[in-house]
């Protein structure tokens, strides 16, 4: 079962059109596995995406170099998911 | 296993296999009302189902609600599985929804995607597309919302088959998807067309692929405006609404754009719960509130639907 420990959804900001296409250069860079959960569109609408622990650090360099705003929506996917499936077996019982 | 619908457990996330057992349970505690239809086999050969809940008439026309296309959305699921049971359980008891049955089929298809949605419980929590083999790639699966023949292939969609957005070698490539567009072309008398999905608390109406308002524009805005209203009723929970290019984002081969294209001209498509606080990890607690406010939202396009024959 994929295991998602340290995985992180940020939930970036673009304030304009060329901040938009900087996410989507983002997105094109393969090697860092992102997971868009809202993918870059218009400015001002939200763009999460989850971000493999290997990846964080590159990820959040990019986007502080290009002067793009983030938050840290889910500081741990696993935690969630464990939580999920403890509430699944849980309710089972 | 739950030994009823009564004692069955809405407010958790199920597997394949449990919520396969409620349609059984459901289909045989309501023989004159609910009816198990499996419509094709997915791509790893698992039966989809869908639900037809009828009230006689032959060919009535219908509205086709479903859930789960994009399998890691799984609130869309569990609400699914909430509403097959209240719509057997308000027939007859609630006026204004038993003059829609009284009148309309309804069909739903709570598990739209069963390959992907199988693959979240036993190896991947975060899948969203189908699991079908493309040749020349090791990746795996095609977006399920991007591979119905609309707008296919333009801006929206991606080419690579690594991409969550990917949209196939060609229109209807994915069995899942051909399944559900020879039912409708099959049934020919669906007139309204809901597809659920989350999260982002939308509620989208055509066209996703162009810019290009469709032809009942203010039509459509109206009853979505209403539908907004009715699900803010009874939690305060803020959807916004309008069309998929307009309101999130540009996506090409989507759902709702081939239906309203083939003449359903009540075509929705739901952004359930949340904004961005958990995303597709809503934490199963929302579920039944998601479904009660979803539900009235749901009423609205029905009964518009039942009001504005065409």
């Amino acid at each position: 079962k994929e295991d998602f420990v340290g995985h992180q959804v940020l939930r970036i900001s673009a304030a304009d059109e060329a901040q938009v296409q900087m996410v989507k250069e983002l997105e094109d860079l393969e090697h860092l596995q992102l997971d868009f959960w809202r993918g870059p569109a218009q400015p001002g609408s939200p763009i999460d995406v989850r971000v493999p622990f290997p990846s964080i650090q590159a990820v959040k360099v990019f986007l502080e170099a290009r002067g793009l705003r983030y938050t840290i929506m889910i500081e741990d996917v696993q935690s969630l998911l464990d939580d999920e499936q403890e509430q699944m077996f849980a309710s089972r019982s | 296993r739950a030994r009823s619908t009564n004692t069955f457990n809405y407010a958790t996330y199920h597997t394949l296999e449990e919520i396969y057992d409620f349609m059984d349970l459901l289909a045989a505690e309501h023989p004159q009302l609910v009816s198990k239809l499996q419509i094709g086999s997915s791509y790893e050969g698992r039966p989809i189902y869908v639900l037809k809940f009828s009230t006689g008439g032959n060919n009535r026309p219908a509205i086709w609600i479903d859930t789960g296309i994009h399998s890691r959305e799984w609130v869309t699921q569990a609400s699914g599985v909430w509403f097959a049971k209240k719509i057997a359980q308000d027939y007859g008891q609630d006026p204004a929804f038993t003059a829609i049955l009284d009148n309309m089929d309804i069909f739903l298809e709570i598990v739209t995607n069963p390959d992907g949605f199988a693959f979240t419980h036993s190896k991947n929590r975060m899948w969203r597309k189908t699991r079908s083999l493309t040749s020349g790639s090791t990746c795996i699966g095609v977006d399920p919302n991007r591979n119905w023949d609309a707008g296919f292939g333009k801006a929206g969609s991606s080419s690579n088959p690594c991409s969550e957005t990917y949209r196939g070698k060609f229109a209807n490539s994915e069995v899942e998807v051909k399944s559900i567009v020879d039912f409708v072309k099959e049934h020919g008398n669906i007139k309204a067309f809901i597809s659920i999905h989350s999260y982002s608390q939308l509620l989208l109406y055509p066209f996703g692929y162009k810019r290009e308002s469709p032809a009942d524009k203010d039509e459509l805005d109206q009853v979505a405006k209403s539908a907004v209203e009715a699900l803010t009723s009874l939690y305060g929970t803020k959807f916004k609404y309008g069309s998929i290019i307009t309101t999130i984002y540009q996506a090409s081969g989507g759902t709702i754009d081939w239906t309203y294209d083939q003449g359903i001209k009540y075509s929705f498509t739901f952004e359930l719960r949340d904004t961005g606080r958990y995303g597709f990890l809503l934490p199963a607690s929302q579920i039944i509130p998601t479904a009660q406010e979803t539900w009235l939202a749901l009423l609205t396009i029905m009964e518009h639907t039942l009001n504005h024959p065409y």
